[in-house]
């Protein structure tokens, strides 16, 4: 049944009541009972009103607190022009709730909400860092709708508590599953702003989100931003329908907060223990099966051991002098050939240090072996510094399940002054991905729209309504890799005649990639590092420590592990010698660094595209 | 880095003391600071605010700094600056 909320604004939330196209279908998904509950959010901002006819009843005081000056009542302090309600705003689009008779809904208006109140004083690092670290075993989600100032001229970023903080809730936070940071990405269109120049944004641990009006064009105070992971509708010009802050102290204005509808979606499905991919987004048209799947972005996954990384870097010596244009091409193995090579990207970062005289005219970008050009800083015309890049870490998402082996091409082209010059001293490649062939990948929906219509106590699937295949909480139209599909033959329970037949998907043994079946001779394709015996049906390669299923923290073998290689190349730099580890045999020693990560612990289970 | 603008420094400081809290009063009675408690719930960073340092200043604290690099028991310091942040 489809729930449908009899709120006065709920007919101009366009953006929820299947006007909009993509529909996003919310009211299916409330139609399954979706719709937040057991998620805490904690929004951090100038704090939120607990009592407001939309939030009292899904207030949290354990995820509300005021870190400025510890006030015991962490609400907002209005004053005169209404100025501290940005909070409250942002909470009722998450949670407001349903039925009230008031203003309208949050698409998850079962989920508990809750304000920290940072905004309205003085922000230090300490600061920051108590916020983004209350109550993790408590808080699954964290939102923020601040960030450096959007002017077009600032490079700014999280200081080293922020970066604690955020690390720490990525490994730490909701029972080792990985806090969820959203952030709402820049508001500098005007000023011509780029959100990679914001720490927060292109942070790796954070999931940044852009903005789209209902017509698809990006609103006017929307900023370029290559790090972006997802986008959201949000309100435009005075023209374009508007977003409906659900939960306001004066009425229901429809002001914009751009990342309130990305944040709603994040709520809805809260199985958290199951990392999807981003590619859960790319659908356009996200059916009501899309609901039913996690939507926790990919990069937890790479924190929780279930991804990889390589990457490496190079100090220049002597740094070479930037002219107008010039491009720097590397050719990138990416742990070609070791047990953990990533076959499918996730994220890229490229970390420069350069020195230019006008900063804001470097346009730099970065070109993928398949070809793809991402803009990671386009020209900022307000940017007059003459501060360069100091280890700035600049993120794109736009290699997203691009094979990364190949040539990769760096772009420093002067948009501004001829008589520009700067000299560029270092720049490291980091690419973050799987070791899944996404070529082998089935054609066609993944996910079956097949709910599971039965489950044990611990919540485990145990029966699908349509042919699908159960792992773990899911019904899958096929097995991924790692794991075979089979059919089990369950006895049947007092009151049943039959015995019931369950699709279900097994895991392969730890050496295979894809199987026919569980034992080590049943394997029909191989990880990267190894190559199948198609007599014995078993997988030949180096043995490695991490083909057990634990975690293992460096997976390269020792004398190439990358955090020593790092230091080691750190050294190198301070001391102006060559690095010492290089990344793939037919490179020059002093290119790259290899450095990657575990390999999976638990069987990589990653959601296909159309999930 | 920052950009162009210098950084204004208040008056708390961020420390890393393994031992806890115990060994942070003894520092803040020693120096005069105020314990304001652990940034995160581990106990190791701690957040010290200073009654008699002028609340923002162009320039760090370099009495207080000295002092708490002499500490022995002191891992990791940090005294704090202003951080412009804007809501979007």
């Amino acid at each position: 049944s489809v729930v449908v909320p009899t709120d006065p604004w709920f007919s101009k939330q366009w953006y929820m009541n299947s006007e909009a196209q993509p529909d996003l279908s919310v009211l299916q998904a409330w139609g399954q009972g979706l719709s937040g509950q057991g998620i805490v959010v904690s929004v951090l901002d100038d704090g939120i009103e607990k009592d407001h006819p939309d939030l009292w009843a899904n207030y949290d005081p354990l995820a509300s607190y005021d870190f400025n000056d510890y006030d015991p009542d962490p609400q907002p302090r209005y004053t005169p022009s209404d100025e501290n309600r940005h909070g409250t705003r942002c909470a009722g689009e998450v949670a407001a709730m349903a039925d009230n008779g008031f203003c309208g809904v949050g698409v998850a208006f079962n989920a508990r909400i809750g304000g920290v109140r940072m905004l309205d004083g003085t922000i230090t690092d300490v600061i920051e860092a108590q916020s983004l670290s209350l109550q993790p075993q408590h808080i699954h989600i964290y939102s923020a709708s601040w960030g450096p100032e959007d002017d077009g001229r600032t490079v700014d970023g999280p200081g080293i508590l922020t970066r604690e903080a955020f690390r720490r809730g990525v490994t730490k936070g909701r029972g080792g599953l990985g806090t969820l940071f959203i952030w709402a990405s820049g508001n500098g269109g005007l000023h011509y702003d780029d959100c990679n120049c914001d720490g927060y944004t292109n942070s790796i641990h954070t999931l940044s989100v852009g903005s789209t009006t209902q017509q698809g064009r990006v609103p006017w105070y929307s900023e370029a931003c290559a790090s972006t992971l997802t986008t959201t509708y949000s309100s435009g010009v005075a023209t374009d329908p508007q977003i409906v802050s659900a939960a306001a102290s004066t009425g229901s204005p429809p002001q914009a907060l751009p990342s309130q509808p990305g944040l709603l979606t994040s709520l809805l499905p809260h199985r958290c223990d199951l990392a999807p991919s981003q590619s859960c987004f790319e659908n356009a048209n996200p059916g009501r099966a899309q609901w039913l799947t996690p939507v926790i972005p990919a990069l937890w996954e790479a924190e929780a051991g279930g991804s990889r990384a390589a990457g490496g870097s190079s100090p220049l010596d002597p740094p070479s002098p930037i002219l107008p244009l010039i491009y720097i091409r590397k050719n990138v193995s990416a742990c070609a050939g070791r047990h953990n090579s990533i076959r499918s990207l996730e994220h890229v970062q490229a970390q420069l240090t350069l020195s230019y005289s006008r900063r804001g005219d470097l346009e730099i970008s970065l070109t993928s072996p398949m070809g793809t050009r991402s803009t990671l800083v386009a020209i900022r015309p307000l940017d007059v510094s003459t501060e360069g890049y100091n280890n700035w870490v600049f993120m794109s998402t736009h290699f997203w399940d691009e094979n990364p082996q190949g040539v990769w091409t760096l772009g420093l082209e002067n948009k501004g002054y001829y008589f520009n010059t700067g000299m560029l001293y270092r720049y490291t490649l980091l690419l973050y991905g799987t070791a899944e062939d996404m070529t082998a990948r089935p054609t066609g929906p993944q996910v079956t729209s097949s709910a599971c219509v039965q489950r044990d106590t611990e919540g485990l699937c145990q029966v699908c309504d349509g042919p699908a295949y159960i792992l773990g909480r899911l019904c899958l139209a096929y097995c991924p890799p790692r794991f075979f599909n089979h059919t089990r033959l369950v006895t049947a329970r007092p009151g049943h005649t039959a015995a019931l037949a369950l699709r279900v998907c097994s895991s392969c043994h730890s050496s295979c990639y894809t199987c026919r079946g569980g034992s080590l001779k049943d394997c029909t394709s191989c990880p990267p590092s190894s190559t199948l015996d198609q007599q014995q049906g078993s997988c030949v390669g180096p043995t490695t420590p991490d083909s057990s299923p634990r975690l293992r923290a460096a997976a390269c073998p020792q004398h190439r592990c990358p955090a020593s290689a790092m230091v080691l190349g750190l050294l190198a730099m301070t001391l102006q010698g060559l690095v010492l580890c290089s990344m793939s045999m037919d490179l020059p020693p002093q290119t790259w660094l290899s450095r990657a990560r575990a390999t999976p612990t638990k069987p990589q289970v990653r959601l296909p595209a159309g999930t | 880095w920052a950009s162009v603008r210098a950084p204004i420094y208040v008056s708390s400081w961020a420390v890393r003391v393994s031992q806890g809290n115990r060994e942070v009063e003894r520092l803040a009675r020693k120096f005069g600071f105020v314990n304001l408690g652990p940034i995160f719930p581990d106990g190791q960073y701690f957040h010290l605010r200073h009654r008699g340092v002028v609340q923002q200043s162009l320039t760090p604290h370099w009495g207080h700094r000295l002092h708490l690099k002499k500490d022995p028991k002191v891992q990791w310091f940090q005294q704090q600056t202003l951080r412009r942040r804007v809501k979007r």
